[in-house]
């Protein structure tokens, strides 16, 4: 079974270490800040009050099994770069590392994180582009420039059928699904009418999905 | 055209101004810190050096036309509290607000947001996820309960056939389609054959796509 170490215990690090303690694995927990320790010491494997920066306590913790270490020690930029320097040191193989900003990444990188995660600018551009798609309810990106979206039927197909709208045709995009309050209709056919509430998850160019979308 | 304002620019702020800036959006952007309103200046319609909770000076910013507000001022609840209930006040339909817990987050929207949002939680979840199971790619949930993932071919499923595999009778779920490289194969069929590098996009419920997850 896999392990996991957790240095800081912010927002970020705290709900990792609580998600996976949830689904059953085996969790060590590092915070300088004896609170942080106390509040998380019921909900994982090991809670641990320790400097993510100080070698030779980190050294005593028995790290060197951990298979995952994710670090967030807030705004300290030196703070979690020494942190993944140790912690790659003791061969941890991956090591995710919440970041401050792309330079400060390029850093993390350069010093063995495996992954910057920055959070802030991730919700950013996804609540900036739900502002400017408000009818695109889901997006998986399949292939660079190829997606998956979920799609609110825009009121001019309402009533039409898909061989009447011939989305493939106008737009390019392949209908997927139909989706009808709690029903999901597979392939849809030619003949299927679409409802005013339906939404449609379509597959398409990154191009062809901004086009559709724009569609009233 | 919609018009947004933006209050406080931290990491998740200055990126949803930007964003929606580099949109074409119309946005004013306030912050207490000239230092941020200086550094974004030359990247909004407006950038304005402003106290968020002083209502005297806010209303002299013309902000009743707004559309839309995302306020994010860090871990103050007390200014996020205040800043919303201004904001309110002018009458702006729809109140973004980054939060800062939940018990926060239930405040807010008592007092006008419309949304709260919790960047670090969420990202954190979702680095978590991707832990337990590392072999599922992407997640589109459609239902309650029922979703679409993209999931990378486990070893047992390779060179066997659709039909051979009879993931709708054994799992429950639905192969949408294939991507191999970089190519989509849609509605695959029963004779289709899976190779080792491909990805499926299987929809089923959670339950179903759990269970599939775990083949090896
Ligand atoms: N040298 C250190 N060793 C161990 N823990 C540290 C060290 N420096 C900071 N920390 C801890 O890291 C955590 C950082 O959380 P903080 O809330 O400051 O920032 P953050 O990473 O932005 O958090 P969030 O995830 O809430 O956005 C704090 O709990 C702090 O006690
Ligand atoms: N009363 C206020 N009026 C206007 N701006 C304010 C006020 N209080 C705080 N701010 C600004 O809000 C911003 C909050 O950003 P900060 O980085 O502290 O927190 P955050 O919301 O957690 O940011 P991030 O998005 O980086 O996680 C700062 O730029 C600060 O100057």
């Amino acid at each position: 079974m896999r392990q996991f170490v957790i240095v800081g215990l912010g927002r970020f690090g705290k709900k990792v270490a609580i998600t996976l303690s949830q689904a059953g694995m085996p969790v060590v927990a590092i915070d300088k800040d004896p609170r942080k320790v106390e509040a998380i010491s019921d909900k994982v494997a090991y809670a641990i009050r320790a400097d993510a920066t100080d070698q030779k306590a980190l050294s005593t913790l028995g790290l060197t099994d951990a298979d995952v270490a994710i670090i967030s020690l807030g705004d300290l930029l030196e703070a979690s770069v020494l942190a993944t320097i140790i912690l790659k040191e003791f061969g941890i193989p991956t090591i995710i590392v919440k970041g401050i900003s792309p330079e400060h990444g390029r850093i993390l990188k350069l010093v063995g994180a495996t992954t910057v995660v920055f959070p802030e600018e991730d919700m950013a551009l996804r609540v900036a582009q739900k502002i400017i798609s408000p009818n695109i309810l889901e997006h998986i990106p399949l292939l660079p420039g190829y997606s998956i979206v979920e799609f609110l039927t825009p009121k001019s197909f309402q009533g039409k059928t898909l061989l009447g709208l011939n989305l493939r045709r106008n737009y390019g995009v392949e209908v997927l699904l139909i989706k009808r309050g709690n029903e999901v209709k597979m392939i849809p056919s030619a003949m299927d009418r679409i409802n005013e509430n339906d939404t449609l998850v379509i597959m398409g160019t990154d191009e062809d999905i901004r086009r559709i979308h724009l569609v009233e």
